[in-house]
């Protein structure tokens, strides 16, 4: 009876650690699936234009992007060498990371928010290794809540 | 008896958790590594317009900021003042390079 | 400085979880302290 309450707590513990793999390993196939749909979009769009876009038009992942109200006043300074930046607001702001600007792109076909459209969900498998599609097809339904997929 | 039997249960789960979880690093390294080819393979394709941007957060004023990795961002708690306006600060920090801010959304 | 504590967030760029930013805006998004 001791050793099965052990292994009672020590089931407990891997199932906890599966579901937050899992829940990591989401994250990481929404970032596989944002990527790789946002590289063919401005493929596709050079290739119309038959060119690159203007490089001050355009900004290279990674970056973070911080908004703000339009009336927020910023002040901000600058040392000489551009290595540290001080920004004054006088109203509250969010930071994002660009994963989060591909999410809101649409680039994640949905996923992250499990409203994926037939369409989309045929994009997304598309763009991961066979042996995730499983986890693709459950979260187009969902956040992903059974601990962890057979098959 | 019940105990021998339910002991019995959970080894064999246990071991089916231990081979699931192998499973699931296996497939999160193989997604990192994904990831990370088609940054590299792909870097001058991996970029968004400034209106993709100014699309996702319509109304506001942005500053986009690209920094080196491990750049530091502290954000200091406010803190409420009497009969003083309402301060929010952010400081960043860089050791490997320069820091380049572009304000968008600015009419 | 007056307006704020000596206590801050910390992310650290393409290193940190994006869960820390989120962090961040949960704190601002509450208000002062």
């Amino acid at each position: 009876a001791q050793e099965c309450q052990n292994l009672e707590v020590e089931r407990q513990r891997r199932l906890e650690r599966i579901k937050q793999k899992q829940s990591q390993l989401q994250e990481l196939i929404l970032q596989q699936i944002a990527f790789k749909n946002l590289v063919q979009r401005n493929r596709q769009t050079e290739q119309q234009a038959n060119r690159p876009p203007p490089p001050n038009s355009i900004i290279h992942l990674p970056f973070i992007i911080v908004n703000t109200s339009k009336k927020t006043v910023i002040d901000c300074s600058i040392s000489n060498d551009k290595f540290e930046y001080l920004f004054n607001f006088d109203s509250m702001f969010e930071i994002h990371d660009d994963i989060e600007v591909l999410k809101r792109m649409g680039m994640a076909c949905g996923l992250e928010v499990g409203k994926c459209s037939p369409e989309d969900l045929k994009v997304a498998r598309s763009l991961v290794p066979k042996a995730l599609e499983p986890y693709v097809i459950e979260m187009a339904k969902g956040p992903i809540s059974n601990v962890y997929i057979t098959g | 008896h019940r105990a021998s039997n339910r002991l019995m249960e959970l080894k064999n789960e246990l071991e089916d958790l231990e081979q699931k979880e192998c499973m699931l690093d296996q497939q999160k390294f193989w997604v990192e590594q994904s990831i990370r080819n088609t940054t590299e393979d792909c870097s001058d394709l991996t970029y968004v317009n400034h209106e993709d941007i100014c699309n996702c957060f319509s109304g506001h004023n942005l500053l986009a900021v690209r920094a080196p990795s491990g750049t530091q961002l502290d954000v200091p708690i406010p803190k409420a003042v009497q009969n003083s306006p309402a301060k929010y600060q952010i400081h960043l920090k860089s050791v490997n390079g320069p820091i380049d801010v572009v304000l968008l959304n600015k009419l | 400085a007056g307006c704020l504590t000596p206590n801050s967030y910390t992310y650290r760029i393409n290193s940190s979880p994006s869960k820390e930013l989120s962090d961040i805006n949960r704190m601002i998004r509450q208000g002062s302290v």
